[in-house]
């Protein structure tokens, strides 16, 4: 499970 | 990574050194929030769990860490450092944390991508960001009279956030199943926020005249 894109946003 | 995204970043950026050199150098934060602060800082703590757990990036790791230790020196010298401390509004600065905190969560634990402890606390550090500068706002209005470097601290604020949601346009044309409706609303309530404060603002850099907010 991979993390959701959002949360490579600061 | 965009070039809005980034520039978000760097005025984030920009705004915490901002600050920092007003506290560090003139060792003052007169007109700054300490309860805008400290949520700032429960923000970061909340909303970075991942940090040591997930590696996204070299730059998203450092930066994470500038926007933890910034926040939290912040605090520390507004509530402990034995001359700033002297200089903060108390009796002025006197929102409750509680009413915007409280709120969040409960919101977060209903609204969610998915109903688990670190992605309600993500959530919750969205919406508490969200309305984080309310204390910082409601400081301005009573105080009124506004220093450079405070009013440069909100306006680069404000400027992070409306990069951010360039940014969300651009990643939505751009990549596929680009949809997050949480972050977006919640960005787009916390930039509407520093609409007020834009207009004074650019009013007074038009007329060259020093920031003042009506009475």
């Amino acid at each position: 499970d991979t993390e959701p894109k959002s949360h490579d946003e600061l | 990574m965009n070039i809005f995204r980034f520039a978000g970043d760097m005025t984030h950026l920009a705004s915490v050194l901002v600050l920092l050199l007003k506290i560090h150098t003139i060792k003052s934060c007169a007109g700054v929030s300490l309860k805008t602060q400290e949520l700032y800082a429960i923000v970061f703590a909340t909303r970075y769990l991942d940090i040591f757990t997930d590696f996204i990036s070299l730059y998203n790791t450092f930066m994470k860490l500038v926007f933890l230790g910034s926040s939290f020196s912040i605090v520390w010298y507004m509530r402990s450092h034995k001359i700033v401390r002297r200089s903060y509004d108390k009796d002025q600065d006197t929102f409750r944390h509680y009413f915007l905190i409280v709120p969040c969560l409960l919101l977060a634990m209903i609204i969610n991508e998915k109903f688990t402890f670190r992605e309600v606390l993500w959530t919750f550090s969205l919406f508490l960001e969200a309305v984080a500068i309310l204390p910082q706002l409601v400081l301005l209005q009573r105080t009124r009279n506004i220093d450079n470097l405070t009013g440069q601290y909100i306006f680069l604020l404000g400027a992070y956030r409306a990069f951010y949601i360039f940014n969300w346009i651009y990643r939505y044309f751009t990549e596929p199943h680009y949809v997050h409706w949480i972050p977006w609303i919640a960005g787009l309530l916390q930039t509407l926020l520093y609409g007020d404060f834009f207009y004074y603002y650019f009013h007074s850099w038009k007329n060259n005249k020093k920031l003042q907010l009506p009475a």
